[in-house]
């Protein structure tokens, strides 16, 4: 698949270009963590589309940002925990 | 830069798994 473009996202409506950027970025994520690779992607998916785009070029910034969702993840479900 | 990520957000439904293009 060629990668995804700002320019191919622009011809699409907000809703579209963020699937079509949760389909890029899902099978990444699914490789770190699959277990959570649907929440993880869903979350990341309300960071601005320039910085999606840039972190699906870029594993480093995928992965500090997947860490970043994790960690907001486990102090959620320990926050609900205690209650 | 503020980069708040929302532990309440939707899951994400992976549709190109299940149908590839």
């Amino acid at each position: 698949r060629e990668p995804l473009s700002a320019s191919m996202l622009a011809s699409a409506l907000p809703h579209v270009q963020k699937q079509m950027i949760g389909d890029r970025l899902y099978p990444l994520i699914y490789a770190l963590h699959s277990e959570l690779a649907g929440k993880i992607t869903g979350m990341l998916l309300e960071i601005d589309n320039s910085e999606l785009l840039h972190m699906l070029e870029s594993p480093e910034s995928l992965n500090a940002k997947v860490e970043e969702a994790l960690i907001m993840l486990q102090a959620h479900q320990a926050e609900e925990q205690t209650d | 830069r503020k980069s708040t990520l929302n532990p309440n957000a939707k899951e994400f439904n992976p549709r190109s798994f299940s149908q590839p293009k």
